[in-house]
């Protein structure tokens, strides 16, 4: 099982074109799953980047002063609550009479 | 199925959430999602009807809802052969083509008893399914589907080895016959957007292109994804505008208005390459080229920024309000024949 602790998504804001081209080229980075595409500038780009590639994925996009925050701290955690509210769910749901 | 859980997420096998590779299945094996489309099928016999268009690769059944008030045969098992005569006007919905989408199943199975419910009630729906048909499919990618319930939570592609490579799966949205192979969709196998060896390769695609060819005469076209807050007309692989780019930009403008209305819920529109990217070998452009003239995709709502681990409690607003917006597509396209 695929477990994605530490794992953060990052929204990233482009301000220009050129940071459009940088996010592009990092859409075709290994181990990078887009939630929500490059489109336009100013339109925000949904990035979950694995827990090892975190710092170098920062740094680039510092060094670009690409603005950029964090969506989801620990993506495995909001999966945890997530099974844990599907199991509770599935714990009351009643028979039907 | 009044007592089905709407409000929450289900898997496709609740008894199987064990982890582990996910089995070949028997074909149309009795599980959770498919349980409930039989209860449907059951409790409104004279309105829906069920149609097994194919098999996953896995061979779990790729199951259609079909509602409508023409005379029905059932069981009816779909065969290539067994659509002669002219088929009634239709509509066409399927929900979750990237598995990972699980607000877009939830909405989908909403949705099939949201119209078993409304018609007969709401004049317009009763209106459209006396003389058009739907066509509902839930979970278009059930292998996808029961390994994001049992191995990754987020794969989006199909489950299909790729022979030569350690890479598993194609991306079901890049895999049709239009402008396949061209820039906006990846040629790597590892890739999330891998658009596979050839154009229809995935069974899970080539069912339903079977199945539109076969029909011959459906008229709107509308494929739910999640999660961008976007309703999308053709084109995704060419910046040309459609031929009908004005009608479909008018009808999607009406469409996201309708679903503003509930909650607020805020949608930008437009074609595929001009609102999100490049994208080649998608849906809508293969449902395009065929002449369905309406061919919209929806990516639905991003309220509370969780992706695609939307709360389960977004499951019924989400859908409440994307069917106001189905209901203005459907509506027009039933006002508007072609």
């Amino acid at each position: 099982k695929d477990t994605f602790v530490g794992d953060k998504v990052l929204r990233i804001i482009p301000k220009n074109e050129a940071q459009l081209s940088l996010l592009k080229e990092m859409e075709e980075m290994p181990e990078m799953d887009i939630w929500r595409g490059v489109t336009g500038v100013g339109i925000p780009v949904d990035i979950r980047v694995p827990f090892h590639q975190l710092s170098s994925v920062k740094i680039h996009l510092q060094e670009h002063d690409i603005e950029h925050s964090t969506m989801i701290e620990d993506l495995q955690v909001l999966l945890d609550e997530e099974q844990q509210e599907m199991e509770s769910s599935a714990r009351f749901a009643q028979p039907r009479n | 199925t009044d007592s089905f859980d709407y409000a929450n997420y289900h898997t496709l096998d609740e008894v199987g959430t064990q982890f582990g590779n996910a089995p070949r299945l028997k074909p149309l094996s009795q599980t959770q999602i498919y349980r409930f489309q039989d209860m449907l099928v059951a409790e409104n016999p004279s309105l829906v009807s069920k149609i097994v268009i194919g098999q996953s690769y896995q061979g779990r059944a790729l199951n259609v809802l079909k509602v409508s008030k023409a005379p029905i045969l059932r069981p009816i098992v779909f065969s290539l052969f067994s659509t002669g005569g002219t088929n009634r006007p239709a509509i066409w919905i399927d929900t979750g083509i990237h598995s990972r989408e699980w607000v877009t199943q939830a909405s989908g199975t909403w949705f099939a008893k949201k119209i078993v419910t409304d018609y007969g009630r709401d004049p317009a729906l009763t209106a459209i399914l006396d003389k058009m048909d739907i066509f509902l499919e839930i979970v278009t990618n059930p292998d996808g589907f029961y390994y994001t319930h049992n191995s990754n939570r987020m794969w989006r592609k199909t489950r299909k080895p790729t022979p030569g490579s350690s890479c598993v799966g194609v991306d079901p949205n890049r895999n049709w016959d239009a402008g396949f192979g061209e820039p906006g969709a990846s040629s790597s196998p590892c890739s999330e957007t891998y658009r596979g060896p050839t154009a229809h390769s995935e069974t899970e695609v080539k069912s339903i292109v079977d199945f539109v060819k076969a029909h011959g005469n459906i008229k709107a076209f509308l494929s739910i994804h999640s999660y961008s807050q976007m309703l999308l007309y053709p084109y995704g692989y060419t910046s040309s505008p459609a031929k009908d780019q004005a009608d479909l930009h008018n009808l999607a403008k009406k469409a996201v208005s309708e679903l503003a209305s509930l909650y607020g819920t805020y949608y930008t529109y437009g074609s595929v390459i001009n609102t999100i990217y490049q994208a080649s070998g998608i849906t809508i452009d293969w449902t395009y080229k065929q002449g369905i003239k309406y061919s919209y995709t929806f990516e639905l709502r991003d309220t509370g920024r969780y992706g695609f681990i939307l709360p389960a409690n977004q499951i019924l607003p989400t859908a409440r309000e994307t069917w106001l917006a189905l209901m203005a597509i459907m509506n027009h396209t039933f006002q508007n024949p072609y």
